[in-house]
């Protein structure tokens, strides 16, 4: 197989990640770029949430086992409980 | 629970399906929709009824992408289904994303299965964070004639309905946990290097390079096999491992289970008179396979591919006092037996029980 440029997919593991945070754990998205940082914390809590959830090793951190969990199929609903 | 606690006030609730996806024939659609209405009817008060008018409280539909809910659904794959919370209108609907491979059996999406979950948020659950919980947000296949309501489920619901009204209350399977000490286990055998611990419809798997312990549904793996397998063991040699459930086995060959199988246990030399086999472990230094059954145990010569002569003998009179096997595996020259809660460790060179141990002692507790 072509194999696939490291920042492509990077980019490819971040737009997952965003959008599964975004779907089921009510990660709101600023798109201003200079609060980049916040954001970025922001994001990393909600993978924290996630992973402690799904009984994962928690690291914040977008590791194999976590995108793996991210791939499954799954319900549409979010897992956090502020969904009406 | 879903926040706020949404719950129906009445217990005979109806439910309409509006259209029907082309995969699947209709009285397949209808037979998966009743299956998973009495998952949940089975263990609360409650009742469904099927509504023909347009008015129901659960409207079950087959939806595509952009449906006009806020929530489109994302093709293939990714996001399966999703339900509403009990109230008017919407409240309690279920919507199934049309372009998913809708099924009755193992392949594809299991339309049972998914139906169950979201009737779990029909009826005011949110997602739960056990592993074996029909609520556990990620799909995983149950054959539909094995599937049992977890109790963590059970518990859900019924903190929200109470409990059913038969005189005997229904109760489910509990997810095993690797470090409950009174954890037992169905079957163990070594697996290139690993061991695989098996309970119920799960396995629980140890790597000797990780610390932690993998809980896996043994469908996720092997999809063919039953749950509840009962004996297994692995022949290094030959890079299979046989996995036994009442009068039949199974042989895994690398990952996966090879073709032409289950066979009959008897063409490994039992007699009719055994129904199930309890235990198992072989002997890579000898090529000897020891099977374990009640109080006896037989000894098959892998290479000569039949039983020893002068078999069953009481397990009793060459193992010492450790009772009825309920798994046995091999590792690193001392075979390991397990019986209940207690593992006896026995070197077969100086056949003797050389230690005791708990159960769970191989995971890191």
């Amino acid at each position: 197989y072509p194999v696939v440029p490291e920042a492509e997919d990077e980019e490819k593991t971040l737009k997952l990640v965003e959008s599964y945070l975004q779907n089921f754990y009510d990660l709101q998205m600023d798109h201003q770029p200079h609060i980049r940082s916040r954001s970025e914390n922001h994001l990393a809590a909600k993978l924290k949430e996630m992973q402690a959830f799904f009984g994962l090793e928690v690291t914040g951190k977008p590791d194999p086992e976590t995108l793996e969990m991210m791939k499954k199929p799954r319900c549409g609903i979010p897992d956090v409980q502020n969904y009406v | 629970f879903t926040t706020g606690n949404p719950k129906w006030k009445r217990k005979n609730l109806t439910y309409r399906i509006t259209n029907y996806t082309p995969k699947m024939r209709k009285t397949d659609v209808d037979e998966a929709v009743q299956k998973a209405l009495s998952v949940w009817s089975n263990v609360t008060p409650l009742t469904f009824q099927k509504s023909e008018d347009k008015e129901a409280d659960i409207v079950i539909s087959f939806a595509y992408r952009d449906h006009h809910d806020n929530s489109p659904f994302d093709g293939p794959n990714g996001q399966l289904a999703h339900a509403f919370q009990p109230g008017e209108g919407i409240g309690g609907d279920v919507h199934l994303d049309e372009e998913e491979a809708w099924t009755k059996d193992g392949r594809g999406y299991n339309l049972f299965i998914v139906l169950a979950h979201e009737l779990g948020h029909s009826l005011g659950l949110s997602h739960s964070n056990d592993p074996g919980a029909l609520m556990y947000p990620t799909y995983s296949y149950t054959p539909p004639n094995e599937f049992l309501l977890p109790q963590d489920d059970i518990d859900g619901i019924q903190a929200i309905y109470g409990q059913s009204t038969t005189a005997v209350q229904p109760t489910g399977p509990v997810t095993p946990q690797a470090c409950d000490p009174n954890l037992t286990f169905d079957a163990i055998t070594t697996l290139r290097g690993e061991i695989i611990f098996f309970k119920g419809r799960y396995m629980l798997r140890k790597h000797p390079e990780r610390a932690e312990t993998e809980l896996n549904f043994i469908s996720l793996f092997w999809p063919q096999l039953p749950s509840g397998i009962q004996a297994a063991y692995e022949n290094v040699e030959r890079d299979e491992v046989l996995l036994f459930k009442e009068d039949k086995y199974w042989v895994v060959r690398g990952y996966d289970i090879a073709p032409g199988y289950p066979k009959q246990i008897y063409r490994l030399g039992f007699p009719k008179t055994i129904k199930r086999v309890n235990a198992a472990y072989s002997d890579e230094s000898t090529g000897k396979t020891y099977f374990f059954i009640a109080d006896r145990y037989w000894r098959y010569d892998e290479n000569k591919k039949s039983m020893d002569h002068g078999y069953p003998r009481k397990i009793v009179s060459d193992f010492g006092k450790i009772g009825r096997v309920d798994a046995a595996f091999q590792k690193d020259g001392y075979v390991y037996f397990f019986h209940g809660t207690t593992q006896f460790q026995f070197d077969p060179r100086a056949k003797r029980i050389v230690r005791k141990q708990k159960s769970i002692s191989w995971f890191n507790c």
